[in-house]
């Protein structure tokens, strides 16, 4: 119904403001209805503006940054309708330490609010497990999963990036 | 709703049976190239129903089943198993099985049921059918290079 | 020509191989022409088998495994066909510290017969360099590039994650 | 052929005259997200006379001038300077220019020249006008993505 999608459109809306200042740290970004008169057929657009730096195209936006936003929108969507579990993986990929740090950040103020299962290179990612898995992969081409500690994950698994 | 635990049996790289207990916050799953950490998210993705096998890298369906190496056979078939428990305490487990034949299968607590019903069990308890509980490898940008209109269903969904 | 189309494919053809198996340290893999009646009109097709493991469609593999065996190809071409400079844009994103490492070896291999420019944000990488220059965004929207240390990298730029 | 330096003005993120030595075998750029690492990638690609804005994350070509901040006015016009110097010593300098009105320039040590020029350059010196020479960042699977035919393409010009 028309009413049920604006109420969910403009608590979004809000939410993912909130959110991008936090990740940015300044700047601005909102979410517009490309057809404000007919939300229910309208596209939902971006705008995204880092501190700093004009309002221009998202496609202009750096590799993080772009990743950045959308972790803002994902979070965003999800404060207004929370899912049972989230997976992520390797989100972090394109991220230097500053982003890492606050994309931690952003699990770890969701984290009681569903299950996360995050896949990562990234050694700062690995201190926020409750639990941490291992995966390797044997000679016959067959995977297997164990519970390791991060000490173990630096020495045997040769992971561990930063 | 919690996940309980997740468990692959022939599913892509994850030949033998293998059990996934899942903790109550955050998992990380770490290790090299290669090693079958996405084929873990594909699992669980594939169990709520998929339809799509490019999503899952696969050209068809049967490309999740384990297919063998140079020291072990192919597998007949893949199975996972998604173990949940609601706020009750009431568990519900989920499951899904591929024959090579094309036969397939949805279980709930182990008897047959239609991916009709599956899908009504994650819109039950707010799974999103568009996929937005997950972000896939290389794909975190996905929300901003969708069409206007891509970006609507989900909000649809959320609403 | 067909000619110099074939003996420039085999020549490819059999760097490739040689540098896959130098880079996944076992396995095969191949190029083939979809069209040998008609190698001018006739696609060419990739087939990779990382070791221990069965020959499937590449989109099977996984992210680093992708990425090692484009650079793999890349390389392969380089190798008949050396081109002045090779930038290379972030290409150890998805990399695990193992292939990071054998990444790094094949810039050093290669690195007197061509001229490389290589962003990263991997302290290993930025460990190989000749030179290294930091980009940094001002307030006023405007980047500006230093030369750098890789010492000064960690400390003030904020970067630098393994 | 060796790549002495590379001038940046008004080219994306680089409003100010920015010159760029480069060593002869490995120079490392680094900095945080959205510093302008890649702007720079763009600017050499650019010189050499990519047409795609898309291709440059663009809409249009004027997306490559500097657009102004809150702080400093939009910049009228974007160039690049590319600096070569070949085997003998020789020195060549390729540039290109684009105004705001779309006006654009190829430049051959500061004469205009026709893109042609430039690309038989490109030719000459065994510069790839398939792009082999850049992985742009997250297209690092392009080639294995890349149709068979797109790939011969690459095999074509290499022979
Ligand atoms: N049906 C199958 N049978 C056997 N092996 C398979 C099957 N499907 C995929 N694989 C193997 O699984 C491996 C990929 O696993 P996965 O994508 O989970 O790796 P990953 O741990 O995520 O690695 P990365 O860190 O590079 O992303 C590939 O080597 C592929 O060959
Ligand atoms: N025409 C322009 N005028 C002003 N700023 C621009 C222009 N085009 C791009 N930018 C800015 O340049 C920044 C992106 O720079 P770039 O892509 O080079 O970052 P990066 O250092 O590669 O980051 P990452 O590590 O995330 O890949 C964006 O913030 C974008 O807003
Ligand atoms: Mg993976
Ligand atoms: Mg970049």
């Amino acid at each position: 119904t028309r009413d049920r999608f604006m109420e969910a459109f403009e608590a979004v809306k809000e939410h993912f403001a909130v959110l991008f200042r936090e990740v940015f740290e300044g700047g601005e970004a909102r979410l517009s209805l490309l057809d404000e008169q007919n939300p229910l057929e309208s596209g939902v657009e971006i705008f995204a503006q880092p501190p700093g730096k004009k309002l221009q195209s998202l496609q202009l936006l750096s590799g993080g940054e772009k990743a950045m936003v959308a972790l803002a929108l994902l979070f965003a969507l999800f404060r207004y309708r929370p899912q049972p579990f989230f997976i992520l993986d390797e989100v972090d990929a394109p991220l230097d330490e500053a982003n890492i740090n606050r994309f931690n950040r952003l699990l770890l103020q969701f984290r009681g609010q569903t299950q996360f299962l995050v896949v990562s290179h990234n050694k700062r990612t690995m201190e926020l497990a409750e639990v941490l898995y291992g995966v390797s992969m044997g000679e016959g081409g067959v995977s297997r999963l164990v519970s390791v500690r991060l000490a173990e994950v630096e020495a045997s698994l040769g992971i561990g990036r930063a | 709703l919690r996940l309980r635990e997740v468990e692959l049996f022939g599913f892509k790289s994850f030949a033998d049976r293998t059990r996934i207990p899942l903790p109550d916050d955050l998992l990380v799953v770490v290790g090299p190239n290669g090693s079958g950490k996405s084929n873990v998210t594909d699992a669980v993705l594939w169990a709520l129903g998929e339809q799509s096998a490019k999503t899952l890298r696969g050209h068809k369906m049967q490309d999740v089943i384990f297919s063998g190496s140079h020291r072990r056979p192919a597998s007949g078939m893949a199975e996972v198993l998604l173990s949940f428990e609601d706020g009750e305490g009431t568990k519900v487990q989920l499951g899904r099985r591929l024959l090579r034949s094309g036969e397939s299968a949805y279980l709930m607590d182990g008897r047959g049921v239609r991916l009709k019903d599956a899908q009504e069990f994650m819109m039950r308890y707010g799974i999103s059918t568009q996929g937005t509980f997950l972000v896939e490898q290389g794909r975190v940008e996905a929300l901003l290079t969708a069409s206007a209109e891509e970006r609507r269903l989900i909000f649809e969904e959320v609403a």
